[in-house]
Parts: structure tokens; C-alpha cells; sequence
């Protein structure tokens, strides 16, 4: 009988929790999350690139069922830039446990004020979860279509890990990767830090940021937006962050609460 | 097995009456079955973020159909799902000394992952694979 059967099984469900009962089901939910408390409120903008890139990942990983973030995110989705998911993060994805976004931390458009020609980026990799061990790390910036130049313009664009800052020195650089771009190009440029974001996870004094680089075909230094590389706050849907895939080192158990 | 021969010989009667007191115990319980409670079984439940007042925080998904196990484990076990062989034994165990020796459980014997993705208090974003968070069947332990 479905009726009896419903009403059996909704007189489970219909008690309505009292305020402490309530807060304590909260806190084993979020321990069941693995978090101590609910992440503060700050204003945060679902339609970063960040965000966006990562319910990508996301409604990969719940292949198969329909998305369930909410119509926004959908239409966020919808406007984001092309292409942001590769098929070799879906490889990643496979392997991972976790994956984190990172912002970065130097406010772009002030820095490029003073050092038009370089820019500088810095990501906090120390909130990865203990007992986690890197897998891959991708750094990843927009560059836009640039009509003021050639269409067959090249640019290199180079992404430098700093290893010694001292005021009365150079800099010390490790080049990480480099690319070549065409000054028509448009989409996600991707380099690989997946051994440097192993290094600022073990040794995090050493994480002292990085450079990234732009040269034209005569190797002269420009401008990065120039060269048609978002690099400031807007628009939110293509700034630069850093992407870390983990994976869990052996048998993770929960704390005790 | 770890008893000689001499031993099983000398106790054949006593296993040869609780194997009977077992089956009319089972019997009796047969027939009063359609009187029992429903069966072993998975029942929804869903977890809301959005109820919760999390959807500030948590991107995806609002919520989650976690499913519980409930019903009562009785003979015959074969018409509740995913009885393991082992239940059939406890359940007569349960008949022979149904004051010390429990009933197998109802619980779940197929489990799946879910991801979630949420802010952190840097508002870097985080997907993580949970494992064994939704029932897929129950059965009786």
C-alpha cells in the first residue's frame, strides 16, 4: 500500500529539529566534510574563473547525472571562456582525491603600474590539506585577441619561479615553462607547476612567487597586456589561478570530535 | 573443525536438538511474518545544503540523496535483499538464544562517493571526492 508506506516513512522525517539538535546535525555534517567550521562569509564571486573552471571539473566528475549547482553557476557556464577544461585535466581529475583553486595573491593592476614589463603572481599552496601529496598543478591565464598587432605575431611568454628576493641583489629566477603564442591567439594558456607546488607544499618559506615573462620575436620584453594577457581583475570570468590536483597518502581517517 | 573426533561424536545430540528448536522457531516465524515489520530495506533521505543555509558556501550540489537502511531482518531472509550467507546463521543463533544473540542488522552493503565543491575562508575553491557517503542497496549483516 503507498500510502501507508509514505506515511510510515515521512513520520521519520517530519519531527522538526530543535535549535541545539539542529546545530549539533550541522556540525557532523561539515565533520563528515572534514571541515572544523563553516568556511567565514566573504563576498564571493561565483563568476571568477576560478569558481567557474572548477564546476566544470565538478559536473565531470558527476557525469552522467544533471548538474545540480544552481541556474546561475548554469548560466556562468554558459558565458564562460571556451575550452578552460582540457582533456588532460579530466586525466588528472581521475587520479585526484582533491583539486583546489587558488587566487592570486598580488593585486595585478597595481604591480603592473611599477614593473610594466613583469608580472608578478603568488599563491598560497600552504592550505593543502595534510597527508595530501601533489599529483599535478596548473597554472593558468587568459590571453585575449589582440587587433593592434599582426596577426602572424609571436609573443613567448615564459613563467619564472623566484628563488632568492634580496633588495640589494637580483632576483634569482628557475624558468617552469614557456610558451609561443600567436598575437591572434584567444583562450586559457596552461603551464605546468606541478613540481614547484610540490616544493611550496614541503617548504613553504620557499615559496617566494613567481614571474611571468612576455617577449616579442626580437626578444624584447612587453608588457603582458599588451600582448593580449588578462592579468588584472577583470573580467572576473578570465583571471589567473593556480589549479592543484591531490591525492590522498594512504588510509585517511576523521578526526575525533 | 578445531574439536578431534572424540569430542564432535560426544556432542552430536546437543547441536542435533538446537538445529530443531531452530526450525520450528524459523517455522513459527514464517508463519507469523505477514504480522512482521516491513523488510530490510533503503529508505530516501536527503541531505539539503540549501536547508542547511549552506548554498553561500557549498557551489555544488544543493544537496544529496544519502538513503538510510531500515526493516527488520527475519526469516526467510532470502526474500530481503542482499542477506549475506552468514545472516542465515546469526539468525538462528538469534532463535536458539533470542535474549543474548541479536538479529542480523539491516545496513548497507553497496555504498557510493559523492563530490562536492565549496569556498574555503580564502574563497579558493575545493572539490573533493567523498567516498561511501550514498547507499546504493541494503541488505541484512
Amino acid at each position: 500500500n503507498v500510502s501507508v508506506d509514505a506515511e510510515a516513512r515521512s513520520s521519520f522525517i517530519q519531527r522538526r529539529l530543535r535549535g541545539q539538535e539542529r546545530r549539533d546535525i550541522q556540525r557532523e555534517i561539515l565533520s563528515i566534510l572534514g571541515l572544523p567550521h563553516r568556511p567565514r562569509p566573504l563576498a564571493r564571486t561565483k563568476r571568477n574563473a576560478a569558481p567557474v573552471f572548477m564546476l566544470d571539473l565538478y559536473n565531470t566528475v558527476s557525469a552522467g547525472a544533471e548538474p545540480r549547482g544552481y541556474s546561475d553557476y548554469k548560466a556562468a557556464l554558459e558565458r564562460r571562456a571556451p575550452a578552460a577544461v582540457t582533456p588532460q585535466d579530466n586525466r588528472f581529475l581521475d587520479d585526484a582525491d582533491t583539486v583546489m583553486s587558488f587566487v592570486n595573491l598580488i593585486d595585478q593592476d597595481q604591480e603592473l603600474l611599477f614593473q610594466p614589463l613583469l608580472q608578478e603572481l603568488r599563491f598560497d599552496v600552504s592550505r593543502i590539506p595534510e597527508g595530501e601529496v601533489v599529483t599535478a598543478a596548473e597554472f593558468r591565464i587568459y590571453k585575449d585577441f589582440i587587433q593592434e598587432h599582426a596577426q602572424n605575431e609571436t609573443f613567448r611568454v615564459s613563467v619564472y619561479q623566484v628563488l632568492q628576493e634580496a633588495p640589494d641583489s637580483e632576483v634569482e629566477l628557475l624558468l617552469l615553462d614557456q610558451r609561443d603564442v600567436w598575437a591572434s591567439e584567444e583562450g586559457w594558456l596552461v603551464f605546468d607547476l606541478t613540481a614547484t607546488s610540490t616544493l611550496w607544499q614541503l617548504r613553504p618559506e620557499q615559496n617566494l612567487g613567481l614571474h611571468l615573462i612576455v617577449e616579442d620575436s626580437r626578444g624584447q620584453r612587453r608588457n603582458p597586456r599588451l600582448a593580449g594577457l588578462v592579468t588584472g581583475g577583470e573580467p572576473k570570468e578570465k583571471q589567473t589561478f593556480l589549479v592543484v590536483f591531490f591525492k590522498a597518502n594512504g588510509v585517511r581517517f576523521r578526526s575525533a570530535r | 573443525s578445531a574439536h578431534g573426533q572424540k569430542g564432535r561424536q560426544s556432542n552430536r545430540s546437543k547441536p542435533q536438538r538446537t538445529a530443531q528448536d531452530a526450525a520450528k522457531a524459523a517455522e513459527a516465524a514464517t508463519n507469523n511474518l505477514k504480522f512482521s515489520k516491513e523488510g530490510c530495506k533503503k529508505h530516501e533521505l536527503y541531505v539539503s545544503f540549501r536547508d542547511l543555509g549552506w548554498q553561500d558556501w557549498i557551489i555544488a550540489p544543493e544537496g544529496y540523496a544519502a538513503f538510510y537502511c531500515e526493516g527488520e531482518c527475519a526469516f526467510p531472509l532470502n526474500s530481503y535483499m542482499n542477506a549475506t550467507n552468514h545472516a542465515i546463521v546469526q539468525t538462528l543463533v538469534h532463535f536458539i538464544n533470542p535474549g543474548t544473540v541479536p538479529k542480523p542488522c539491516c545496513a548497507p552493503t553497496q555504498l557510493h562517493g559523492i563530490s562536492v565543491l565549496y569556498f574555503d575562508d580564502s574563497s579558493n575553491v575545493i572539490l573533493k571526492k567523498y567516498r561511501n557517503m550514498v547507499v546504493r542497496a541494503c541488505g541484512c549483516h
